[in-house]
């Protein structure tokens, strides 16, 4: 069965399953550890207030057991064996580290999380993209220090007019756990619209994304990192992440359960309910009888065919007639047709009512006398042409009784003396 | 009692070239 349209074919709203979009996709780094082997330490004892203890080992990309690759962020998260993608040490602020992930089409993100092998960063910012990269805008701000780093209020509120608006929380941004914190943002928390994101077109926006990016600003430090004998400790100051989730659905609008591949390999919406395009954003050719609308819980607002009676291929939308009662307009109405379905008959031309109106001969020639009769156009629905005086026959192509023919072709027909 | 159509060869077209139909 097919979950756009109900068990009597009727369209309904269908959308493409939950998944992680980043599973499995390349990420772009900045920064990896390995291409020249380097020691790295991770603090193993460091309870608050303890001295701290250190294991080393070493980063190389040219081994793969001791490589960090940034594939590791998206492959498969195994808890028993947990592979972290690496940053080289101590790329400290002013200077950040950047993970972009492209995710192929317009998703509706719900949320980004990451996992960390390395203590979280003391801060970060989530970006995404809307336009494949062109531009991009904040997602959220993580930092100890929002005002100072960003220049953003603490946890600020969001109301119904700044919706659309990034903010900035020092939670989740703790150095401890030294490994394994997660920092998991949902797109869609705390926002006042969220309960009725059908109907909020800001949120529907907001939450949707072509690429996310997200840039670690500032590592977490004991501070030791400017001590006399810190290479130990700047060695151990590094960005790691096991996993990186970007948990959403295939943008589609309500009107595709499912994405898949097309012939050049671009994910794109398997679409329903007459819709086209890579979201199902728009009519396809010939649905133009009505506006493309978002598919709601209520309302499939599926697209419909114009009615050009079999005459035409063509048509576009025309908003005056569609609040009067339908919007499409056929072009070039054929087999002599003409009117905005094509439903009568050009000039010069009349009604074969032996025929339906969709029937390709449901219009013939009046055929008028070129001097009998008076003009080219006949009754629409006879056939009957305008007669000179004295004229007469559907096409006026001879002299009514008591007349005969004269030489003249202004009055064809005279009377009998 | 059917009348015969018009015979377009009987028109004098002297004064109405611009009105003579092409294949006449």
């Amino acid at each position: 069965p097919d979950p756009c349209y109900d068990e009597h074919g009727n369209p309904r709203r269908c959308i493409p399953d939950f998944v992680n979009a980043a599973f499995g996709k390349e990420v772009k780094v900045s920064s990896t550890c390995g291409k020249t082997t380097r020691r790295y330490c991770a603090v193993t004892s460091a309870e608050k207030g303890d001295d701290r203890t250190w294991s080393c080992q070493t980063c190389d990309a040219s081994d793969p057991k001791k490589y960090h690759p940034p594939a590791y962020l998206t492959d498969l998260n195994n808890p028993h064996n947990l592979t972290c993608w690496q940053s080289e040490n101590f790329i400290q602020y002013p200077q950040n580290v950047t993970l972009t992930l492209s995710l192929g089409k317009k998703f509706e993100v719900t949320y980004v999380s990451l996992q960390f092998c390395s203590s979280r960063p003391e801060s970060m910012v989530i970006y995404k993209s809307m336009d494949y990269g062109k531009t991009w805008v904040t997602f959220q701000f993580y930092s100890s220090q929002c005002k100072k780093m960003y220049n953003k209020p603490n946890r600020a509120v969001i109301t119904k007019q700044n919706e659309q608006e990034a903010v900035c929380t020092d939670s989740h941004t703790d150095m401890y756990p030294l490994t394994g914190g997660l920092i998991a943002f949902s797109t869609l928390d705390g926002r006042p619209s969220a309960h009725d994101f059908d109907n909020s077109p800001v949120l529907q926006d907001w939450v949707t994304a072509t690429d996310i990016k997200v840039i670690f600003s500032r590592l977490h430090t004991f501070g030791d990192e400017n001590e006399d004998d810190s290479e130990l400790a700047r060695d151990s100051y590094f960005y790691a992440v096991s996993d990186l989730q970007v948990g959403g659905r295939c943008k589609c609008n309500g009107h595709a359960s499912r994405c898949v591949k097309d012939r050049d390999g671009s994910l794109v919406c398997e679409c329903k309910h007459n819709t086209a395009g890579p979201e199902c954003d728009r009519c396809k050719p010939f649905h133009y009888d009505r506006p493309w609308q978002r598919a709601t819980a209520r309302e499939a607002n599926e697209c419909v065919a114009c009615n050009c009676n079999l005459h035409a291929r063509r048509c576009r939308f025309n908003m005056e007639l569609y609040k009067l009662h339908s919007g499409g307009v056929c072009l070039k109405c054929r087999h002599n047709t003409a009117g905005r379905h094509c439903h009568y008959c050009k000039e010069g031309y009349f009604r074969d009512l032996s025929k339906p109106i969709s029937h390709r001969k449901a219009c013939k020639a009046c055929d008028c006398h070129p001097v009998g009769a008076a003009g080219k156009t006949c009754n629409q629905t006879t056939g009957q042409c305008p007669c000179k005086d004295g004229v007469t026959g559907i096409t006026c192509n001879r002299c009514s009784k008591g007349y005969q023919q004269s030489r003249s072709p202004i009055a064809p027909c005279i009377k009998i003396p | 009692e059917v009348m015969p159509t018009l015979d377009m060869a009987l028109f004098d077209w002297t004064d109405y070239e611009d009105m003579k139909p092409a294949d006449t």
